[in-house]
């Protein structure tokens, strides 16, 4: 294993465990920027860690950003991990991070889905839900993205427990969701919220379970625009934006639905890069030009949210 | 552990929306066990070796056009875990 984050292999994917050993050392590293925070435990008991960017401060407007809600999107727990090493080097060195971290906080959550991710390592690749075991039914897991009280039950989610967009059995009935929501309401000060997926080069915001235009919807646009322009610098990589229900489909109970009908007017979702030969299995030398660009269009987003108080 | 010997993903490419309806129909047909990886155009799809054919049939029947975007795709899977054991 690694013996620091400098050492680290930025390069390959990683075991639940490796992330987790990762996320320690950054705090021992960094002890004045970087904590850990435990905001529940997954189904079948693992740890759900968040870390904490701060440079001080009492419940500081923040930033969040979550990455890994479905397993097998390993680009995203990859990318987590080198957003988190770009996080604390580019304080100090980046002024748009700097002066965002002299401010706000960010919270970023590489493994949203642990118990299904640890899956994809040893029994089954493709896995995409949690693991819950679903009482009258052999088939296991929720879809962790249909499981927000927003929307729920709609089109664009199943009631089948065998679906792969299985929604549960009610909104927020999942401890990896119901512990973000836990966590989200009592913090009251985030003002941007971000969940990272995989892949089909979008970048997106709500709504995904309504055709009602996000009374922001101006705004969220023109940012995203901004954002993927940003994105596109470094190799070129095309993205599509909008709304989730014009640009990909109907989808009901996702996260960024809720987190804007909770007022975090900056809510939007990335789905990271396609290079149309791999899909989810996107090659690991892929992993660090991915996060490079998508680190880009986060700090588009994160630096208007600084720039737009409300 | 999960075998995926003989499972291809297919790029499939609906020239409208009532060939992409004509997609999304083999979802629910669920002896096919079809795993849609990403549902908007193009869409992909993971198809089991015991409904290749079957797919193929159906796509060639309505005009749909399609490529294999993976044609073996434990063969991708035994190599990444390859590059993660070498790097171990």
């Amino acid at each position: 294993p690694a013996g620091n984050t400098d050492t680290f292999h930025y390069t390959t994917y990683h075991t639940l465990s490796e992330i987790y050993s990762f996320q320690d050392m950054l705090v021992a590293e960094n002890p004045k920027l970087v904590s850990k925070t435990v905001i529940g435990q997954s189904y079948e008991g693992r740890p759900l860690n968040v870390l904490k960017f701060s440079t001080g401060g009492s419940n500081r407007p923040a930033i969040w950003i979550d990455t890994g809600i479905h397993a097998r999107e390993w680009v995203t727990q990859a990318s987590g991990i080198v957003f988190a090493k770009k996080i604390v080097t580019e304080y100090g060195t980046d002024s748009a991070v700097t002066e965002i971290l002299n401010r706000m906080d960010v919270f970023l959550e590489m493994v949203v889905n642990p118990d299904g991710y640890h899956f994809t390592h040893t029994n089954n690749r493709m896995w995409r839900k949690n693991r819950k075991q679903n009482r009258g039914s052999t088939c296991v897991g929720v879809d962790l993205n249909r499981n927000w009280n927003a929307g729920f039950g709609g089109h664009g989610s199943s009631n089948n427990p065998c679906s792969e967009i299985y929604r549960g059995t009610r909104a927020h009935s999942e401890p990896e969701v119901k512990s973000i929501v836990n966590f989200v309401r009592s913090h009251g000060n985030i003002k941007a919220f971000i969940s990272i997926h995989s892949y089909s080069q979008m970048l997106l915001f709500p709504y995904g379970y309504t055709r009602k235009p996000a009374k922001d919807q101006a705004e969220l646009d023109q940012v995203a625009q901004k954002a993927i322009t940003a994105l596109a610098s470094l190799y070129g990589t095309s993205y599509r934006y909008g709304s989730i229900i014009t640009t990909i489909y109907q989808s009901s109970g996702g996260s960024i639905d809720w987190t804007y009908n909770q007022g975090i007017k900056y809510s939007y979702t990335f789905e990271l890069r396609d290079t149309g030969h791999f899909g989810f299995i996107l090659p690991a030398n892929q992993i660090v030009p991915t996060a490079n660009e998508t680190w880009l269009a986060l700090k588009v987003i994160m630096d208007h949210t600084f720039k737009n108080p409300y | 552990k999960g075998d995926f010997h003989g499972h291809q993903v297919f790029r499939i490419v609906p020239k409208d929306d009532v060939q992409l309806a004509l997609v999304r129909v083999l979802e629910d047909i669920l002896d096919l066990e079809l795993d849609f990886w990403r549902w908007v155009t193009p869409v992909d799809v993971r198809v089991p070796s015991h409904s290749l054919q079957v797919v193929k049939t159906y796509l060639e029947n309505h005009c749909i056009k399609y490529f294999t975007m993976i044609k073996d795709l434990q063969a991708l899977l035994d190599e990444e875990q390859r590059q993660m054991k070498s790097i171990a």
